[in-house]
């Protein structure tokens, strides 16, 4: 559940710096 | 890699550091690489004197993230005349510190049976890229949040042509570790970190567009005086 947890996190990061 | 280099040591070509017209006759050329955990200062010593060098030994000034010889200098002399020798010299990071400028400035004696000359040099940061440089992906992410937008950089790095996977296995080589990567729009996301031997992280955001050979190195960190050289890291690995 963590692993799943980091790997949304990393997507929003991700996502957050494409489309600020 | 440099002649003679392990295979995934990262090594700049040498430079010349001390022409022989300002030191009587002694030359030396040099340039620096870690490899398994050990920094060496790899130089070629020449002598275009007309009589034989011998006593040789070298000091460094303080520096930044304190470099220093781990040992003597190991010269086979004497050295004759319009003869040249390759000398490896391991260093540690336990010498005294003072900050430098710029940060990555080394400031050397060299000593023979001649004279004692000065020269400074500059090495890549990447010799202080320690092998246990991947950081948890938690505390990445954690990190990332925590350091404030004012200790951001942003770079270019042009004309690369390098795709996500090749770039994020040469940084590797260096010990810039790839802890997440996401696609987005077409661009590929790196997330990567790196430590100095002094304890200091860095954390990167790599920036990766398919057909654009312009990438676009972020970096965050609690020292951000560092971010330019690791920068140059980036560049020289890259495009090496």
């Amino acid at each position: 559940e963590l692993e799943d947890g980091l790997d949304e996190a990393f997507s929003r990061l991700a996502e957050s710096r494409t489309n600020p | 890699n440099g002649v003679g280099m392990p295979l995934g040591s990262f090594c700049p070509p040498k430079t010349v550091w001390l022409p022989a017209m300002k030191a009587k006759g002694l030359e030396i050329s040099g340039t620096f690489v870690r490899h398994a955990g050990v920094i060496q200062m790899e130089m070629t010593i020449t002598n275009k004197a007309m009589s034989v060098m011998t006593g040789f030994a070298i000091q460094f000034n303080r520096n930044s993230f304190g470099l220093a010889p781990a040992g003597p200098i190991q010269v086979p002399s004497p050295l004759s005349p319009n003869q040249n020798i390759e000398v490896s010299l391991p260093l540690n990071t336990v010498g005294p510190v003072m900050k430098m400028e710029p940060l990555n400035n080394l400031q050397v004696a060299f000593k023979n049976n001649i004279d004692v000359f000065y020269f400074s040099c500059q090495y890549p940061i990447s010799v202080l890229f320690a092998e246990d440089g991947k950081m948890e992906r938690q505390v990445f992410l954690a990190t990332w949040k925590d350091i404030p937008n004012e200790n951001e950089s942003q770079f270019q790095i042009k004309d690369c042509h390098l795709n996500s996977d090749a770039a994020s296995n040469k940084l590797q080589s260096i010990n810039i570790f790839t802890i997440a990567e996401r696609t987005v729009d077409g661009q590929d996301m790196l997330y990567q970190s790196m430590k100095l031997t002094n304890g200091i992280w860095a954390l990167a955001e790599l920036k990766v567009q398919a057909g654009n050979p312009n990438y676009t190195v972020s970096l965050k960190c609690r020292a951000p005086e560092v971010s330019q050289c690791v920068f140059q890291s980036y560049e020289a690995v890259l495009k090496n």
